[in-house]
């Protein structure tokens, strides 16, 4: 006998184990299965693999939704990039290996410290444009983080640099005013150069659960998020949320950051993601 | 305290006399459920679930409220009992200096935390000694040296990167100044990272903490067992602190770490002011986790 077995109970339930397990969600996890039942009647009697197979293209189509890439060439004047997302994401740590990847593409890249707040958040940003070996707008004195995009919109005019990134503060989507922070950062940019920020990049962290999808939500509703880095991917969790993201908010993970060094980033590749859910 | 479509759910379940098996395992799918997207661990709620059947199958039901809201009891006093009865306090014995070490995976809020309970601690009447012992993120010295100005407490940190060197001579500098609590902020890592939990191991043996605290995020999801079993494995923490409390996760991870590691949870830290620190509340979690 050829070892196959029908789509039973058990069978389900163990595919059911791996995604729930991946950070997928109960959601999305019950429209994969329901679909595969579905598709398991046509098929017959599966096997396992076999039907490891269609989840994975099935999750590889949700995530295949958006340029991987960020591109400044498509800018006239400086490309402006502001990363956002909640307490310690990895937003500062991605920003630097981002200012890496565009200056050894030969673009020139200035850096905003827009994060007035957290202890030091501008010597650790510091330290990253040293290493990535660009520039950065930083004022020690500033209390207001849109005052520094504003200076360093004006910078990257003046200097007439290819990307500007700005980092901001983390902050729970939860508090209102902190959002309403956000959106001025975001409107000062705009103000100053045409359609900025051109790409607004929202940090999650692999390890967080469903409550990525609420980040996602709320972030989405206050600044227009255009893509997504999943940091820390190097760890063990999945990051299974980004498909419930992409299914109902159609947004895209960019880039995933797979380490503390200036190197640890890639553009993110839906079927290696897929496939990695499995492992 | 439930969220709506559990307690209606749970309110649909009708029957006299005994709780029925049927009873309880329809109610108990839909709790499942919850836990799930709360960010219970997959395997932790599987066994939990079980434990609750057992325990509500057969009870008698009570008269005023239905097989369902009583589920829900049996499933609420369960969850607590689990998370902890008791409140569980820092145990600092033996002689002075004591030593608190703060552990746990990149960004959970080790440097804050170690802060906050610098703090706590000396409101108390302690002496406590800030040490950086964090030698790999970019400007760490810095940040602990910044914190510890805004609440007037002592840090220390050196010149060099050697991470034993630095908690021994942090630990020379407390007994010459009479400071009576080490609190050691340590580098975010991997728990698959051998080298750096190994160093880890090496610092536990060399200081002997009393605490070891293992703080994580509080809306880490599925993964929360993972990191929690290996550094349980590595350095048999003492105690977990959960931060980030003060946002809208369901906060399951708490469940899941107790439930794999056994280990009490001593702090929820709700915000990133250097006061935001509570004692953890096993039935405030509980109804948080279950919606
Ligand atoms: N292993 C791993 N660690 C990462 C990755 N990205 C960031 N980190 C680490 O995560 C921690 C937090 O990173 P930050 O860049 O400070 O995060 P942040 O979002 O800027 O934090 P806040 O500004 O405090 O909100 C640091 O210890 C980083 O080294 C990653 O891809 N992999
Ligand atoms: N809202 C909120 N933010 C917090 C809390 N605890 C820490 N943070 C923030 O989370 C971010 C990370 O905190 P850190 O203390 O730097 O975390 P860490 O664990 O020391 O990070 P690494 O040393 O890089 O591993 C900072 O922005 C903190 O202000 C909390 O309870 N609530
Ligand atoms: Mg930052
Ligand atoms: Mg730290």
């Amino acid at each position: 006998f050829s070892g196959r077995t029908k789509l039973d109970d058990e069978l389900l339930e163990d595919l059911e184990e791996i995604l729930i397990e991946s950070d997928l969600g109960v959601d999305a996890t019950m429209q994969l299965l329901d679909d595969l039942r579905d598709r398991a009647s046509e098929i017959g009697e599966v096997d396992i693999g076999a039907l490891q197979e269609v989840l994975q293209n099935e999750i590889k189509q949700l995530l295949s939704n958006g340029s991987h890439a960020v591109q400044p060439e498509s800018q006239d004047g400086p490309q402006v990039i502001m990363v956002v997302g909640v307490n310690g994401s990895g937003k500062t740590t991605s920003i630097g290996k981002l200012a890496h990847q565009f200056k050894s593409k030969g673009k020139s890249v200035l850096i905003a410290a827009a994060d007035t707040f957290r202890a030091a958040a501008m010597e650790q940003l510091e330290n990253w444009a040293d290493r990535a070996n660009v520039d950065i707008i930083v004022n020690r004195k500033a209390k207001d983080p849109a005052s520094v995009a504003y200076d360093a919109a004006a910078a990257a005019i003046s200097r007439d640099v290819d990307v500007l990134i700005v980092d901001t503060a983390g902050r729970l989507h939860t508090q209102g005013n902190l959002m309403d922070e956000l959106q001025k950062i975001h409107r000062v940019l705009g103000k100053q150069i045409e359609n900025a920020p051109h790409e607004v990049l929202l940090v999650l962290d692999a390890t967080t659960g469903q409550n990525a999808i609420m980040q996602a939500r709320h972030f989405q509703k206050v600044v227009e998020i255009d893509g997504i880095i999943l940091a820390k991917l190097d760890g063990t969790a999945k990051g299974g949320v980004v498909v419930a993201i992409n299914r109902e908010l159609d947004m895209p993970v960019k880039y995933i950051g797979v380490g503390e060094g200036i190197d640890d980033l890639q553009l993110f590749d839906p079927e290696q993601f897929a496939e990695a859910l499995f492992y | 305290q439930l969220s709506e479509n559990l307690e209606n759910v749970l309110k649909k379940l009708r029957g006299r006399g005994k709780l029925t098996e049927k009873n309880v395992s329809d109610g108990l799918r839909e709790v499942r459920r919850a836990l799930l997207e709360a960010d219970v661990n997959y395997k932790v709620a599987k066994e939990f679930i079980a434990s609750v059947k057992e325990k509500a199958i057969g009870q008698e039901v009570l008269k005023s409220i239905t097989p369902g809201q009583q589920i829900v009891k049996v499933l609420h006093d369960e969850l607590v009992d689990l998370l902890g009865l008791e409140r569980s306090e820092l145990e600092l014995k033996g002689s002075p200096p004591h030593v608190i070490m703060v552990v746990g995976l990149q960004g959970s809020g080790k440097t804050t935390f170690v802060t906050k309970l610098g703090k706590q601690l000396r409101d108390k009447g302690r002496s406590p000694l800030l040490v950086g012992a964090d030698v790999y993120r970019p400007a760490a010295k810095d940040q602990l040296k910044t914190n510890g100005s805004k609440v007037d407490l002592p840090v220390f940190v050196t010149e060099h990167n050697r991470v034993l060197d630095i908690c021994a001579e942090a630990k020379q500098t407390a007994r010459k100044n009479h400071y009576d609590v080490l609190i050691l902020d340590t580098a975010g890592r991997l728990h698959i990272d051998e080298e750096m939990m190994d160093e880890l191991s090496d610092v536990k043996q060399q200081m002997q903490p009393d605490e070891i605290l293992f703080v994580a995020d509080g809306m880490t999801g599925q993964d929360a067992v993972n990191a929690a079993s290996e550094f349980l494995g590595y350095l048999d923490f003492t105690g977990v602190v959960l931060t980030k409390m003060d946002g809208d996760a369901r906060g399951g991870a708490a469940l899941s770490i107790r439930s794999v590691t056994g280990r009490p949870i001593k702090y929820m830290s709700v915000g990133e002011s250097m006061d935001s620190l509570e004692p953890f509340y096993p039935d405030r979690l509980a109804n948080r986790i279950l919606g």
